[in-house]
């Protein structure tokens, strides 16, 4: 058999290690594991790098304690506005898609982009337009609600501060500026 | 946000990356994961990179696009350009954040500049390796 690798992340930052139950620690590393082992599993079969990295990141995007998909963080508004990106190497084809808020998994529709809109990148209810024209998996906003993204929410919703994935610090917003 | 980087039984590597953005974001603000050679880029000749962390400072620097042309260009290995753009040109900047990357040879790269990471990698030959903290 041929060499075959993956490797997935689910977000930077993380709450203080002191912070972190053993019980939460375990509940992470099991959506870790169960990722990686939908992609692995492609790759030992003899699958396309392509298919693995969209069923893994599917599989993230359906755990709810990572920001993506069913655990996305709510914008200002109260809503989700999630993006997805893919990319192969052996063409350097790409599609990506951001600001959609009732697509299940944004990573499947970034790959219909690639492969049937003609297009790299889409946005918004005109990409949610594509993404039901292509039968894609949808749900309205309680799908995408947990009460840890809506209560992280809460702490900074009347304040001009944002927050990273994983943190307990706020984050002001003129600091982008450098 | 979360990715995936992978290398395929016949040399063809793939980088996926989804994101529900920053919490209270506003104005419909778009961080790196969609952009293409910031937070998402393969090419078989280099690498396969999925970043994560404060979108903007990735977005300035086109992290995941700067380490393939290092390794393509300067010919640097994926660990020294991986170094080189999360471990010094990031921190120079104030972005905080990590990404995961593969090269055509399989080699497996998870740098980050943040208290940590999750993560995990396998390979044909490795046992599954599942990571949070340093």
């Amino acid at each position: 058999m041929k060499k075959y690798a993956i490797a997935i992340h689910g977000g930077a930052g993380t709450i203080l290690r002191h912070l972190m139950f053993t019980e939460k620690e375990n509940m992470y590393k099991q959506g870790l594991q169960d990722a990686i082992t939908i992609g692995e599993q492609i790759l030992k079969m003899g699958g396309s790098s392509l298919d693995a990295v969209e069923s893994s990141v599917s599989s993230l995007e359906n755990f709810p304690l990572f920001n993506a998909g069913k655990g996305a963080v709510f914008t200002n508004k109260g809503t989700h506005e999630m993006d997805a990106s893919i990319m192969d190497g052996l063409t350097l084809e790409a599609g990506a898609v951001c600001g959609v808020s009732n697509i299940k998994n944004p990573v499947q529709l970034a790959r219909l982009i690639k492969e049937k809109s003609g297009h790299v990148f889409l946005s918004g209810p005109d990409a949610e337009a594509f993404a039901h024209k292509m039968s894609l998996p949808t749900a309205g906003p309680e799908y995408f609600y947990t009460q840890e993204r809506f209560n992280q929410w809460q702490e900074v919703k009347e304040t001009d501060s944002y927050q990273l994935d994983h943190t307990d610090k706020k984050e002001n917003s003129e600091k982008k500026f450098g | 946000t979360v990715g995936c980087v992978a290398l395929d039984q016949y040399g063809n590597l793939a980088a996926a990356t989804s994101t529900g953005g920053m919490t209270n974001k506003r104005f419909g603000r778009v961080g790196d994961s969609s952009i293409i050679g910031a937070g998402t880029y393969a090419n078989n000749n280099t690498c396969a990179i999925s970043c994560t962390g404060h979108g903007e400072y990735f977005i300035r620097a086109v992290v995941a696009y700067d380490i393939s042309c290092l390794m393509e260009y300067k010919g640097l290995s994926l660990k020294e350009a991986c170094d080189f753009v999360v471990k010094e040109k990031l921190v120079k900047m104030g972005g905080e954040g990590g990404l995961i990357a593969i090269d055509s040879y399989g080699n497996i790269e998870l740098p980050f500049n943040s208290a940590g990471m999750y993560r995990a990698w396998k390979n044909s030959d490795t046992e599954l390796q599942i990571r949070i903290y340093e």
